[in-house]
């Protein structure tokens, strides 16, 4: 993912 | 997922689930900020916002629900169902302050200047400082219901178990998300104080007094 924009976390 | 995480989002389900159960046994919303809550219903509606639009997995999806839900629920129980026991004398904390600055940061500060990632900056930015009206309200009313510190105790320990799971994903994943990070030390450094009356008092089997 490219990191940021997949946000994962809740 | 590490394992601080999943911690991290139990206790935050522990925290909301404490928070519901006291208000529906005691049908009272005495010593609860509702101002906190009605701000983490902003926090969870700003941020969920992809809950139909991006899936991530069954677990994510469920969380976003219960959160949000337990979160309406809560403001309802306090401003509707049990309205009389709201303590709105102590629950003087302007929420403006925090809020118009949580925007103006994620106008600054956000990794796209597009309304979703700025509302999730803002959501954020305004979790990190959205429990400030439930401290000083506790402050104000120089004490705490037991289990309104318990309420305190495992949200205060929600974003700082993340920041052991940030810690761990920038060891092994080697990324890591600025706003996140900054925002959740802020927030778990606001607790400081809360975090230390806690250990030295409410475990001990006294009352959360805030000594005046």
């Amino acid at each position: 993912s490219d990191g940021h924009n997949a946000h994962d976390e809740l | 997922m590490t394992l601080f995480r999943l911690a991290g989002d139990l206790s935050h389900v522990l925290a909301i689930l404490l928070l519901l159960y006291k208000i529906w046994t005691t049908k009272s919303a005495a010593g609860i900020s509702g101002k906190t809550q009605l701000m983490f219903c902003m926090v969870y509606v700003t941020r969920y916002l992809d809950l139909f639009t991006s899936f991530i997995s069954v677990y994510n999806s469920t969380m976003k629900v219960l959160f949000i839900s337990a979160s309406v629920a809560t403001v309802y129980l306090i401003y509707f169902k049990f309205k009389a026991t709201y303590d709105g004398n102590h629950d003087t904390f302007r929420m403006e302050f925090v809020i118009v600055p949580a925007l103006i940061l994620a106008l600054i500060w956000n990794y796209a200047f597009t309304f979703f990632e700025i509302s999730w900056a803002f959501s954020i930015f305004l979790e990190a400082v959205a429990i400030l009206p439930q401290l000083f309200m506790v402050t104000k009313t120089g004490e705490a219901e037991n289990i309104t510190s318990h309420y305190l105790f495992a949200l205060g320990s929600y974003r700082a178990l993340y920041i052991l799971n940030w810690i761990d994903r920038y060891y092994f994943e080697g990324h890591w998300d600025p706003i996140a990070v900054t925002a959740g030390i802020v927030q778990t450094v606001l607790y400081g104080d809360f975090f230390y009356l806690y250990f030295t008092r409410v475990i001990k089997g006294r009352k959360l007094q805030v000594l005046p």
